[in-house]
């Protein structure tokens, strides 16, 4: 573990828990991608399998059952308990454009070709785009809450953080996966956009608004 | 590909 890695999961759990309490608080859902939800739940699900079958750390466990909870209940607020204000006009995004691309490179890249390295492998490749729905979102609704807004700053600032932890791992253990760090690298990427808005308009207090 | 090397990472 270093301090890149912690920071980063710490930096995860708060935007996991900031978009919870945002639906919960204000009993809306508004401006929020389901589509990009279910991802995330399906990303934690297909990479945390070995949750019953390899114990790594109290720390991995405890933090992988929060994920999958809250992944879940996000989900489930969302398309149930506040469906009414889920906004699917604008959460038009064709998931199965990112489904079937990542389902073939996760069949053809991976480090071995067995059942829970492909299934880990789809969870790192469908997690570097899993984000497209909401950010696609955004620009057809042409603004964000700035609670979302802090949301999407916590979850790009995590893998970004993990890129650091990889130099960090290669540098000082030697350990380097080709696979985690490319897709890391689109993820990060895929945020830079909104990086760049959040840090010249939200941090000075502006809201967050696209040029429609 | 090499081996995985982040089994321990979330």
């Amino acid at each position: 573990m270093n301090i890149f890695r912690l920071t980063g999961d710490l930096s995860h759990l708060a935007a996991i828990i900031i978009l919870l309490l945002k639906i919960w608080k204000t009993r809306s859902c508004a401006g929020i991608s389901g589509k990009s939800q279910i991802l995330f739940a399906l990303v934690f699900t297909t990479r945390y399998l070995d949750l019953f079958s390899s114990f790594i750390s109290l720390y991995n466990t405890v933090m992988k059952v929060i994920y999958i909870m809250c992944a879940y209940a996000t989900v489930y607020l969302i398309y149930g308990k506040f469906k009414a204000t889920y906004d699917g006009n604008h959460d038009t995004f064709r998931v199965e454009f990112l489904l079937i691309p990542v389902v073939l490179l996760a069949v053809l890249i991976n480090h071995a070709f067995a059942p829970m390295e492909i299934l880990w492998t789809f969870s790192i490749y469908l997690e570097s785009v899993a984000i497209l729905p909401q950010l696609f979102m955004i620009s057809k609704t042409g603004e964000a809450e700035t609670i979302t807004t802090h949301y999407l700053f916590f979850l790009g600032l995590y893998r970004t953080l993990y890129l650091f932890n990889w130099i960090w791992r290669f540098y000082f253990e030697g350990f380097f996966d080709l696979i985690a760090v490319v897709a890391g690298l689109v993820q990060t990427i895929l945020y830079c956009d909104f990086f760049y808005l959040y840090i010249t308009k939200v941090l000075k207090g502006k809201k967050l608004s696209l040029p429609a | 590909l090499g081996q995985r090397s982040t089994k321990d990472e979330l």
